[in-house]
């Protein structure tokens, strides 16, 4: 099995790589 | 503590006391202080108000007001505590001590429930981790065949529907991610530790010694 393949990855996990999730913004000038 | 306090809740619709908001979270007084300079920042860069609208939040987290995005959108209504169409400094600093380093690992899980329950039914369902994976491919551009996507929802559903009653409780996702502790790393936020060295300016508004 391709360890990259994407089905190994759960849903979540590529869910949360969405940069709209990522709150840090608000601290970078 | 009376000025601060009184001429920041005549401004500030929604206002509360730093001591109490500090007592209900997980910042320190001098750490709610200086989320207040963000939090004025914020709520000033389109209509100074007072208050947070939608459009401030994007601006403010994507420099960006025009970014319309199903995860954006969804963040946005839980950070709106008081389903007002506006986020007030109560609910910016309560709903950002849940992504504090510190806070409590049940608060994030909590939080991260509600956020992918999108249409808030008290169930993850299906449906919506499919809207959630389309909208990802989407922004990142990444191209997944249809049938992909459904092995992806297969395999996370046989994972995480313990039942297979086909979409996830609360418990059913306590679970997953006691078994996926990466899911949570986006529910913590290390810049909250350092704010009020980001917003030195604070110290000139304190009404505290800590």
């Amino acid at each position: 099995k391709n360890p990259d393949s994407p089905t190994l990855i759960n849903a979540f996990q590529l869910i949360g790589m969405s940069s709209c999730l990522d709150l840090s913004g608000f601290f970078e000038k | 503590m009376g000025c601060f306090h009184s001429t920041a809740s005549k401004q500030f619709p929604g206002h509360e006391d730093p001591v109490i908001l500090a007592s209900q979270t997980a910042f320190s007084v001098s750490e709610v202080e200086a989320l207040f300079e963000l939090y004025k920042s914020i709520s000033s860069s389109v209509i100074d108000d007072g208050l947070i609208n939608k459009e401030e939040f994007q601006l403010a987290l994507f420099k960006n007001r025009k970014k319309e995005n199903l995860f954006a959108n969804r963040i946005f209504e839980l950070f709106d505590v008081k389903k007002k169409g506006v986020i007030d400094f109560g609910d910016f600093v309560k709903s950002l001590s849940v992504f504090h380093p510190n806070a409590p690992h049940e608060d994030k899980i909590d939080f991260s429930f509600k956020l992918y329950d999108l249409d808030g039914t008290g169930f993850i369902e299906r449906q919506e981790v499919k809207q959630m994976l389309i909208a990802l491919l989407c922004e990142s551009g990444m191209k997944l065949a249809d049938e992909t996507v459904e092995i992806i929802l297969d395999k996370t559903f046989l994972e995480a529907d313990v039942n297979q009653d086909g979409k996830i409780d609360k418990s059913e996702w306590q679970n997953f991610v006691r078994q996926n502790p990466s899911l949570l790393k986006i529910m913590t936020l290390p810049y909250l530790r350092d704010i009020t060295t980001t917003f030195p300016s604070f110290v000139f508004h304190s009404e505290v010694d800590e």
